[in-house]
């Protein structure tokens, strides 16, 4: 809305089709127009210029963007445990793959676990990053059980002492109902052999995806706590603003962004930066 | 559902005497949020509203005892119009084989899909199918499509990662023709529409092969960026046709709309599960149910 001169109806809409075209969807729409019409009510604002702050603000607000809250629960001196949901194709293996790099280069020891036993070729291509990344994997053989790797990761993680065990699971749509049990399963035998874990359980989103996200965070939710988002592929033309919708609903925070398909490519989530991005 | 929503807010409007252009302004804007929800792009869905506006309000609106439900009708109908009326068979080259391409997203499923067609092509059309592996970017790409082709007792052609993807797709063809392939499905490296530089490999890609189809891939849940990724695809690539995946999920698929209205290219046909079995051809009204919910 660099074009309008004038906060007028046309500008009104300009920023209502901005966000819905960004996929924040029609409630967190909704609720961001009637904050910023009250606000240029309020305070006479005549000119788009008066109303940048508070466009921001408003969306900081949803987006939880208290530093803490975005950072990972990990810690020294024991094994930290990472596991990464979502559905089928949204980028979890490569993520977790970026993941290993960034932590590698913290100085941390990771161990990954390949725990998406059914879909061809997982276990190859996880551990091909394995050993692209020199990190140690726990792998079985194809269409073996997902718990009984998590169970031999956890304890392999414990014996070597490492401080970050990542476990890539199998793609699932979240409306299939034995699939998501299997999750419960696996977030329940990662609980008995390590305490207090999974630290962190990663719910990682395409950032094409549009309202179904809001279903993706709910039903995952329901059998694992989500700590986070990994919203993966922002270097296409999508604006994520699904994570906009997400924050509101379910307060679920942002923590890393996927910008391409090679280990670097992962960047801690900054609300400034993608507020820019949304008004472009 | 959407049927429920409209002729909820127009019954109720009615209920204060004769029906104002004002009253079926709010039903459109009601229609309007629901088409929203369920993915259709904005564009897409001004452009729908402003046609079923024009259909709905006339004698016929102002005379109906069910005013809600006349509504409901004219946006089913428009739904289904714009998907197009009846599901489209895949091209067969008259000079074989015939060479498919799958071409899309990241992560839409289209070497799954590829394993899909495959299985469809040999076990109902009884033909000889090749498959190529020319993604040599994805670690494990290859193998993955590899483990499809044994499953289904399905030849795969693959030249490692270390060549290009052109030459690759150019020798599979050279091959299935040497060797009397009735088909050959061409599966290629996901891609951002944004990328230059990939889109550009595609383009090349799809110059040297000259396929019969070339399908886009697309997930159910893909939201507003669908009218770009299509209009960029089906521009640059040429796409024929489209195949939407994962419409085993709780994503309403609104995307459907938007691909069509704005390329008109038919989905060809829908992914409904992980196995290979899971393909079925696209039905237009199935769909436009979908979307309404
Ligand atoms: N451009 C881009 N591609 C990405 C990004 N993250 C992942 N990808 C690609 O998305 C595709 C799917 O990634 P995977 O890591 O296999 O996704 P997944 O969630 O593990 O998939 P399943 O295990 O089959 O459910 C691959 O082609 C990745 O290279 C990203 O941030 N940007
Ligand atoms: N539930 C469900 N899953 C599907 C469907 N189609 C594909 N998948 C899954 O989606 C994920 C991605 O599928 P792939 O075939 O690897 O996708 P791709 O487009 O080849 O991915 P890239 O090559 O990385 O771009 C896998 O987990 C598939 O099993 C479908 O119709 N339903
Ligand atoms: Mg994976
Ligand atoms: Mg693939």
């Amino acid at each position: 809305f660099r074009l309008h001169k004038k906060v007028n109806e046309d500008f009104w809409e300009e920023l209502e089709d901005t966000l819905i075209t960004s996929d924040v969807g029609t409630s967190a729409t909704d609720r961001i127009m009637e904050e910023l019409r009250e606000y240029a009510k309020e305070n006479k604002i005549s000119e788009p210029a008066g109303l940048t702050a508070r466009i921001r603000e408003v969306i900081e607000e949803i987006l939880l963007t208290d530093e803490e809250k975005r950072t990972l629960n990990i810690e020294q001196g024991r094994v930290n445990v990472i596991m990464m949901v979502g559905v089928n194709g949204a980028g979890k293996t490569t993520s977790t793959a970026k993941l290993t790099h960034y932590f590698k280069n913290q100085g941390f020891s990771v161990l990954l676990a390949a725990a998406d036993t059914f879909r061809a070729a997982a276990i190859e291509q996880l551990e091909s990053w394995a050993n692209r990344l020199d990190v140690p994997i726990i792998k079985h053989k194809e269409g073996s059980d997902p718990a009984a790797v998590v169970y031999d990761a956890c304890n392999a993680a414990k014996a070597r002492k490492a401080d970050i065990l990542l476990i890539d699971t199998a793609g699932r749509l979240q409306n299939k109902s034995n699939l998501m049990k299997e999750l419960e399963k696996i977030h329940r035998v990662i609980g008995r052999e390590i305490p207090d874990a999974p630290h962190e359980v990663l719910l990682v989103l395409d950032a094409t995806t549009g309202q179904n996200a809001l279903s993706q965070a709910q039903q995952f939710s329901a059998v694992t706590p989500i700590s986070g988002l990994v919203m993966c592929k922002l270097d296409g033309s999508a604006r994520g603003g699904i994570m906009v919708a997400v924050a509101q609903e379910f307060g679920i925070p942002v923590k890393y962004i996927g910008v391409g398909e090679s280990p670097d490519d992962l960047k801690p989530f900054v609300p400034e930066l993608f507020i820019k991005a949304l008004f472009g | 559902s959407l049927s429920e929503r409209i002729s909820g807010v127009i019954d109720k409007l009615r209920g204060r005497g004769k029906l104002t252009e004002e009253d079926v302004k709010k039903a459109l804007r009601e229609v309007r949020r629901a088409l929203l929800e369920a993915d259709v792009s904005l564009s897409v869905v001004k452009k729908f509203i402003s046609q079923v506006r024009e259909k709905a309000i006339g004698e016929e609106l102002w005379k109906s005892l069910t005013p809600g439900q006349l509504v409901v009708k004219h946006v089913k109908d428009e739904l289904v119009a714009i998907m197009g009326g009846e599901a489209v068979p895949l091209e067969m080259s008259a000079d074989p084989p015939t060479v498919i391409m799958m071409v899309g997203l990241n992560g839409a499923g289209k070497t799954t899909t590829a394993g899909k067609l495959a299985r469809y092509l040999k076990e109902r059309e009884k033909k000889k199918v090749l498959l190529a592996a020319t993604d040599v970017y994805r670690p494990a790409a290859i193998k993955q499509l590899e483990v499809l082709g044994e499953q289904l007792d399905v030849q795969v052609f693959q030249m490692g990662d270390k060549n290009s993807p052109v030459d690759i797709a150019k020798a599979a063809v050279a091959h299935g023709e040497k060797e009397d392939f009735d088909i050959v499905i061409v599966d290629t490296a996901g891609r951002l529409q944004a990328n230059e530089e990939l889109m550009k490999e595609l383009e090349d890609t799809r110059d040297a092969l000259k396929p019969t189809e070339t399908l886009l891939v697309l997930d159910a849940m893909t939201g507003q960026d669908a009218v770009n990724i299509a209009d960029q695809f089906v521009k640059r690539i040429k796409c024929t046709g489209a195949i939407m995946t994962k419409l085993d999920g709780d994503a309403r698929g609104g995307a459907a709309l938007s691909v069509r209205e704005v390329t008109g290219i038919p989905i060809k046909f829908i992914g409904v599960g992980e196995r290979l079995q899971a393909l079925e051809v696209f039905h237009p009204d199935r769909m436009a149910s979908r979307i309404l919910g």
